[in-house]
């Protein structure tokens, strides 16, 4: 009341209720920024999940505590406030008819992108172990979007980048595909189709399998993931609640 | 035999004092509401762990918050990293105490952390908050 001087900062002190403890759990992760509810126990499906994905997100979240600490932030991670890495995925492969040109295909779902993030860049991230047909040769591996696929005619495909290498390399091969992201921001709930060529130096098609290039049947160590780099691009409203 | 008991009664009640703040997940040092210290920094830790999240959450497995809580009386040395204002202010507060309210102790520099969790389609999501744990404290 004014008159009694009560210690300035005592909070009142009573147990919450259940729902309140919920209530205020739901708070603290949308403070966080947190989806809603936790992802429900890993179910057993979940240990088949590609491991790819979170060691290399391990190793992102390290180097975002070091750049808070004053270290040297790694590419596209000073820039943006979300990182997203998507194993959803779907993959198709053409590689049996001799004529058509060899290609491998990946899809991605999307819905998971929050609304109000900008995307600051973005990667297709597959690994390569050494091929030894052809040996010791130059490669030259192209990554596209499609666009839009038709029944009769070749998919339209969108141009995304294109890397050169060595038959015997080894490592994760890094495509870089932010210029789709354009498109995939207008329209989340579609799947983002990734196509992958090979041609050797003569401009002979290859197939990306026998390239070293590494599917879902990879170890789960190995297989290729999307990375997204994302930046609120305005200060999140909370609605009040 | 008495004292031990005293201070034993004492134990527990700061460890209730303790346990009623520890929400499920939230741990604070225990003391920062009752002595009568300068403003200063607290702990403050967030378990993830006791929120029930770790089948989501990667890393980490909480974070100290901290947060900033202690007097701001007149006159305030620099530890308290007060304003020239917040000087004026708590002057004035000494003379017309029913016009003008105290100085705060409030945060004076926050970082961000990083949170690193699985989304329900089981992709893994690095999100960096901004302004989550606090890093000083002072009088404003």
């Amino acid at each position: 009341s004014g008159h009694r001087l009560r210690p300035p900062y005592v909070f009142p002190q009573r147990r919450l209720g259940i729902h309140e403890r919920r209530d205020m759990q739901r708070e603290i992760l949308a403070v966080l920024g947190l989806p809603e509810l936790p992802r429900p126990r890993a179910s057993p499906a979940a240990s088949r999940q590609p491991a790819s994905a979170p060691l290399f997100m391990l190793d992102l979240y390290h180097a975002m505590a070091d750049d808070d600490n004053g270290g040297p932030p790694p590419p596209h991670l000073g820039r943006s406030d979300l990182v997203m890495s998507f194993v959803n995925m779907v993959e198709r492969d053409r590689t049996l008819d001799y004529q058509e040109p060899h290609w491998k295909e990946f899809l991605f779902d999307l819905t998971q992108i929050p609304a109000g993030e900008a995307v600051t860049a973005a990667e297709f991230r597959i690994y390569k172990e050494p091929s030894t047909h052809p040996l010791n040769t130059t490669l030259h591996v192209s990554m596209f979007e499609v666009v839009q696929e038709h029944s009769n005619r070749e998919s339209d495909l969108f141009f995304l980048d294109l890397q050169t290498l060595r038959s015997g390399d080894e490592g994760w091969l890094v495509l870089d595909i932010t210029a789709a992201s354009d498109r995939w921001l207008l329209s989340h709930n579609k799947d983002l189709g990734l196509r992958l060529y090979v041609e050797t130096q003569d401009g002979h098609s290859m197939d990306p399998g026998l390239a070293g290039l590494l599917g879902q049947q990879a170890p789960r160590s190995r297989q290729p993931f999307m990375v997204g780099f994302f930046r609120a691009s305005q200060s999140p409203v909370r609605a009040p609640r | 035999a008495v004292r031990p008991l005293k201070r034993k009664r004492q134990l527990n009640k700061t460890n209730q004092m303790q346990h009623s703040n520890k929400h499920a997940g939230v741990f604070d040092d225990g003391h920062g509401s009752r002595g009568r210290d300068v403003c200063r920094r607290h702990e403050l830790y967030v378990s993830f762990r006791d929120l029930g999240w770790l089948d989501s959450v990667i890393a980490p497995q909480g974070y100290s918050a901290y947060y900033c809580a202690g007097e701001c009386n007149y006159p305030m040395n620099s530890s308290m990293n007060s304003t020239n204002h917040a000087n004026m202010q708590a002057l004035i507060h000494l003379t017309k105490p029913d016009v003008v309210p105290k100085v705060c102790c409030v945060p004076t520099e926050l970082s961000a952390i990083s949170v690193l969790y699985y989304d329900r389609s089981n992709n893994v999501i690095l999100r960096k908050e901004r302004n989550m744990v606090v890093q000083a404290c002072g009088c404003h």
